[in-house]
């Protein structure tokens, strides 16, 4: 599972200025392997601080704690 | 927002593959926040 | 091929995912940024009803020592992030005198200041 290219290379058009940019096969694989592994951390983290509270099912509070300081990772 | 729903669905995916490995749920809020997350990044 | 979802993933995300008005909260959002200080009259959105607001300040006090990562390292902002939080948990503590200022203040000279 991930991000197709296709939908990468959409999501990074809507932020371009230029209409006529464009983004080669390699930055957008790279940028879909970005958004993965971006992803996969924040869902094991929260994974992580459920279990050191005990709990078998992630909620949004536990992804609240983790979140500063994985936005500041990235 | 046709964008966002195929960016919460490749999430969703990925949050199930991690919750099969780590022997964990996630609500369906969770996976709503982590997209949202996502797609402002 | 374009980028968004099939018919038969857009049902898969609809019946897995998507939260609707049958959800007991019908979206998530993180709110945009606001600087008072640089936009005096614009205030922030209050958070629509059912619309569950994340919040990066709610877990404050939990912010002062790493969290467990998983394959991505702390960054040294996180890192400094983290210390300034240390330092604002011990003031908390403090009655009166202020430690920092103590520590510091032997080496101020008014020449580089001025």
């Amino acid at each position: 599972s991930g991000f197709p290219k296709e939908l990468v290379s959409r999501v990074l058009h809507l932020h371009f200025r230029d209409g006529k940019t464009k983004v080669s096969g390699d930055a957008l694989m790279l940028m879909a392997e970005f958004l993965k592994i971006f992803v996969v951390e924040a869902a094991v983290r929260g994974v992580q601080q459920a279990q050191a509270e005990d709990l078998d099912i992630v909620d949004v509070d536990q992804l609240e704690k983790v979140l500063p300081q994985l936005l500041l990772d990235f | 927002q046709r964008l966002k729903a195929a960016v919460h669905y490749a999430v969703g995916r990925l949050c199930s593959e991690v919750a099969l490995d780590k022997q964990v749920q996630f609500n369906k809020q969770t996976v709503a926040a982590i997209a949202e997350v996502t797609f402002r990044q | 091929k374009d980028g968004f979802l099939s018919e038969e993933e857009f049902n898969l995300w609809k019946r897995l995912y998507r939260l609707g008005d049958g959800d007991q909260v019908k979206g998530v959002v993180l709110p945009e940024p606001h600087f008072p200080s640089l936009q005096e009259d614009a205030m922030p959105k209050e958070p629509t009803a059912g619309i569950r607001q994340l919040s990066l300040s709610e877990w404050r006090l939990w912010q002062d020592h790493p969290l467990p990562t998983h394959q991505v390292d702390h960054s040294d902002r996180c890192h400094h992030f983290i210390s300034v939080m240390q330092m604002i948990e011990e003031m908390r503590q403090e009655e009166d005198e202020c430690s920092y200022e103590r520590k510091i203040k032997p080496f101020l000279r008014m020449e580089d200041v001025r």
